[in-house]
């Protein structure tokens, strides 16, 4: 769901 | 569709307010912006960060003022005691995003 390496877009995780 | 917004024009007008007051850049809250919002519920982490997957539905780590609504809508029926819901029901997607 989210980038391999990349950071979450979500800012409660 | 032309299913309604269960997002109603009344709590809509309410939830742009709050919207509003938080300052959006060029129409949009980034995460830093709404966290403390939402973190103000009291609600679990755990919860508000499903609150926040259900309401970024382009994945921009930002919210505009329609997914924002979705945002506030969810933590206000949680506080009412309903679970917030594993995946987003249609009724609950903004029209804008359909």
């Amino acid at each position: 769901q989210y980038p391999a390496g990349g950071s979450s877009t979500n800012p409660f995780l | 569709g032309d299913m309604p917004w269960v997002v109603k024009a009344e709590e809509k007008m309410k939830f742009d307010s709050i919207f509003e007051s938080l300052g959006p850049v060029g129409g949009m809250l980034t995460g830093d912006r709404v966290k403390p919002v939402l973190l103000n519920s009291k609600l679990p982490v755990d919860i508000l960060g499903r609150v926040w997957e259900l309401s970024d539905l382009d994945r921009d780590g930002m919210l505009d003022r329609d997914e924002f609504s979705v945002a506030m809508y969810l933590v206000y029926r949680a506080l009412e005691g309903e679970p917030v819901p594993m995946s987003l029901p249609p009724p609950l997607v903004p029209p804008s995003k359909r």
